[in-house]
């Protein structure tokens, strides 16, 4: 029985991308002819980076796949400007629909819904995975698959032949297995990818007919094992087997010819496994960037990473009073200067300090509101503009200062007086005993005859000429 | 070149064309 497998993880290798030498920047093309039950041409391409080199393309360009379009290999490859090109997975014959799951230059095409076949396909940070997922995986949105197409037969499986464990996985419902069983020994043409361990991305082909020449399943596995494949997984074989170099046929279909059965035709397929020139993921740097033999160069000041798309305004990252954009620093209101470090200049506020602050007599403002209600706007404020309380309590101050002041200049005035009064006092009495041509005498009630003494005194008073 | 439609008679089928997979 075959069960669907929606979540959960499944058998799968991964291999973490690997940088290329020096020496495997371009695709390596091998041509064979090798001897099996008879000679068997066929081609071996191993391609680096597969991240940036490698595709899957469907039927025709974009949108093959959604119209159940069927196209040649060298009519899908030519336009997408392949190096190598051959058939990829497989399709109903009738309809030409795309079956298993397809995932196009970071495009999701098709789902199998879980339905378990061996699978091959390249994750957004290069990783290479093959084996078998489950319907979570293939849509995992936080490293998604970039590329991603399903075969029949997981072949090889961390450098072991696995073909008798895919065939128990992989089965027919019916467990008819002489159908399957016929599909995995019969002798075809065959087509296969996988990865060395290098993480070189590996192509095979061979020429056959079906019952008549070419290979079976273990015999390419074998013959994989010793060119130091690792992971492989089995594509469409018989007459879809197509090798296209640089655009042009370069294999011999099994297919004869509509218009003569002498002749043979290559097959209109479905998808198609592509090795081009290094192209950028996304090809166009997510806008901010332009592709430079498949590394982006990321345009502006401020974005930065492989794809373009993280922003980078320097260490301080806009000393957390501003948001990094693709034109540096936006300032918080409040802030200023091109890492948002500075505080607004007095007389001005709001985002990146561009509104003048709007208080009378051109007082400040808060740097982040605006306001003009603050304590320090009031001491810049005139005191007409004081609150009523305020203007009061001013008041109370004056009138109480004032009655001080007057109190104090009436005690100064009597003091004054007092001083004045006293000296003149002083001074008259002091008159009173002066020795000179006057002195006074005070004046006495008199009612009788003055004594003897007092009319001596009385004589000599009398004489003003006396000295 | 026009190679010309092929009569797709070289069919390697891992399934049954009649009987669909489907799942338990």
């Amino acid at each position: 029985d075959c069960a669907r497998v929606r979540v959960g993880s499944r058998r799968a290798r991964e291999l973490a991308a690997l940088p290329a030498t020096p020496d495997a920047r371009h695709p390596a093309v091998r041509t064979f002819v090798s001897h099996f039950r008879g000679a068997v041409p066929g081609h071996l391409t191993r391609a680096a980076e597969p991240l940036r080199t490698f595709s899957v393309l469907e039927p025709g360009g974009p949108g093959g796949c959604a119209s159940r379009r069927r196209a040649t290999v060298e009519e899908t490859a030519r336009p997408a400007g392949c190096s190598v090109a051959q058939n990829g997975g497989f399709f109903r014959m009738a309809t030409g629909e795309c079956l298993g799951n397809v995932v196009s230059d970071g495009r999701r095409v098709s789902s199998s819904g879980g339905l378990q076949n061996a699978q091959f396909g390249i994750r957004r940070d290069g990783t290479l995975v093959t084996g078998y997922l489950s319907e979570e995986e293939v849509l995992d949105t936080e490293n998604p698959f970039v590329q991603l197409l399903s075969g029949v037969v997981w072949l090889i499986r961390n450098g072991s032949i696995y073909i008798n464990e895919s065939q128990a996985t992989e089965c027919d419902e019916t467990q008819e297995t002489g159908s399957f069983n016929k599909f995995v020994n019969v002798v075809s043409a065959r087509t296969a990818v996988g990865h060395d361990r290098k993480g070189q991305l590996v192509l095979f082909h061979v020429d056959g007919q079906t019952e008549q020449r070419g290979i079976n399943l273990w015999e390419m596995a074998e013959f994989l094992l010793k060119q130091d494949v690792v992971n492989a997984i089995n594509l469409d074989g018989g007459g879809s087997a197509t090798f296209v170099l640089n655009g042009t046929l370069a294999s011999y279909p099994s297919d004869h010819c509509q218009d003569n059965n002498m002749w043979r035709c290559p097959r209109s397929v479905s998808t198609v496994v592509c090795v081009h020139k290094p192209r950028c993921q996304p090809p166009d740097c997510n806008g901010h960037g332009t592709c430079v033999e498949g590394h982006c160069q990321c345009t502006g000041h401020f974005w930065r990473g492989a794809t373009c798309d993280e922003l980078d305004c320097g260490p301080s990252n806009c000393s957390q009073h501003g948001l990094c954009t693709e034109t540096g620093c936006r300032c918080e209101a409040g802030w200023t200067g091109s890492n948002c470090s500075e505080e607004c200049p007095l007389g001005w506020h709001g985002p990146g300090c561009q509104r003048p602050c709007e208080c009378e007599h051109q007082c400040p403002c808060d740097p982040q509101t605006g306001n003009c209600n603050l304590t320090q706007v009031k001491q810049c404020l005139q005191p007409s503009q004081v609150s009523l309380q305020t203007r009061e309590f001013s008041l109370l101050t004056g009138t109480t200062c004032l009655a001080l002041t007057l109190a104090l200049v009436f005690l100064l005035l009597i003091s004054i007086v007092a001083n004045v009064s006293l000296l003149l006092g002083s001074r008259a009495e002091r008159s009173r005993h002066l020795d000179g041509s006057y002195v006074y005498h005070p004046l006495q009630e008199m009612n009788g005859e003055l004594s003897a003494a007092e009319k001596e005194q009385l004589g000599e008073t009398c004489n003003p000429f006396k000295d | 070149l026009g190679w010309g439609p092929s009569l797709d008679d070289d069919l390697l089928l891992p399934y049954p064309r009649a009987r669909a997979r489907s799942a338990r």
